[in-house]
């Protein structure tokens, strides 16, 4: 099935 | 000193409502601007931005910013008990490792102080930047609640594709498979029943349903819901939270193999 991507990948940290 | 008096005290009881099966521990952040929470679920596949502005409350003092870590579970068991008119008062002293929650019936023939216990969180907090966003779709957020509940009785995940015709909701899974076309509907007397769809580029994203639902336990915050869709993005479900702010959702999206 499809995978699941992290928010984290997106988004970075401040 | 901080001391934030909430009229509406129920919205608290919703918002806590909606983010507590999400989010287990989370850091609320008071500043000049409002009262605000940015946490990511434990497997950090979405996250919850929520703001109450301070012009929002009654009475809102906030002398220096302040972030206190708190269980939700524990804070919601605590808002609980606070009836639905009540007048909610969140109270704090500089250095203090509690919060009161001050619960003022409406005519002020009962006031309760419920005192929980802070704690220390190491969370991380992300910057989003402001987005384009292919498609912006707004509907009732009892109908988008309705579509989650009954896809996710026959799959685990949805693909949401805006065209030009509308938006629709997919689902597959081993009984068979569903599709709800939403198409747009402005001609309703009331505002908050009309779907509007704005769609720059069509747009197709995959998600699994489980967050998707646990989003809509926010629908009692607001009768529509916004849905902001990027092929390249996370989804953003958005709840506004009348006069004071919002409760927004970011869903990294599943992709193929």
């Amino acid at each position: 099935g499809p995978i699941q991507l992290s928010i984290t990948e997106f988004y970075r940290s401040t | 000193m901080l001391e934030l008096r909430l009229v509406q005290g129920n919205l608290l009881k919703k918002v806590l409502e909606a983010v507590k099966d999400l989010v287990t521990d989370a850091n609320f952040d008071c500043s000049s601007t409002g009262f605000s929470l940015q946490a990511m679920d434990s497997s950090h596949v979405a996250l919850v931005a929520l703001l109450l502005r301070s012009e929002g409350f009654e009475h809102y003092r906030c002398d220096r910013n302040v972030s206190m870590g708190m269980n939700l579970n524990n804070m919601a068991k605590m808002l609980k008990c606070a009836g639905n008119d009540d007048i909610v008062t969140i109270k704090a002293d500089d250095g203090s490792d509690t919060v009161t929650f001050m619960f003022e019936s409406p005519n002020q023939d009962k006031i309760a102080d419920f005192e929980m216990k802070l704690m220390d969180i190491d969370s991380e907090h992300l910057g989003i930047p402001e987005a384009e966003y292919h498609a912006i779709v707004r509907m009732p957020s009892s109908e988008f609640a309705r579509i989650c509940k009954d896809l996710s009785s026959i799959g685990d995940t949805v693909v949401i594709s805006v065209t030009k015709e509308g938006v629709k909701f997919s689902t597959r899974g081993d009984i068979g498979n569903a599709n709800v076309v939403c198409r747009q509907n402005t001609t309703v007397d009331k505002p908050e029943e009309s779907t509007t769809i704005e769609m720059h580029e069509p747009v197709s994203l995959t998600f699994a349903l489980r967050y998707m639902n646990s989003f809509t336990k926010a629908t009692p915050l607001s009768s529509t819901v916004t849905i902001s869709l990027s092929s390249e993005l996370p989804v953003v479900v958005e709840y506004k939270i009348a006069e004071m702010g919002y409760i927004r959702f970011y869903l990294a999206p599943k992709i193929e193999d």
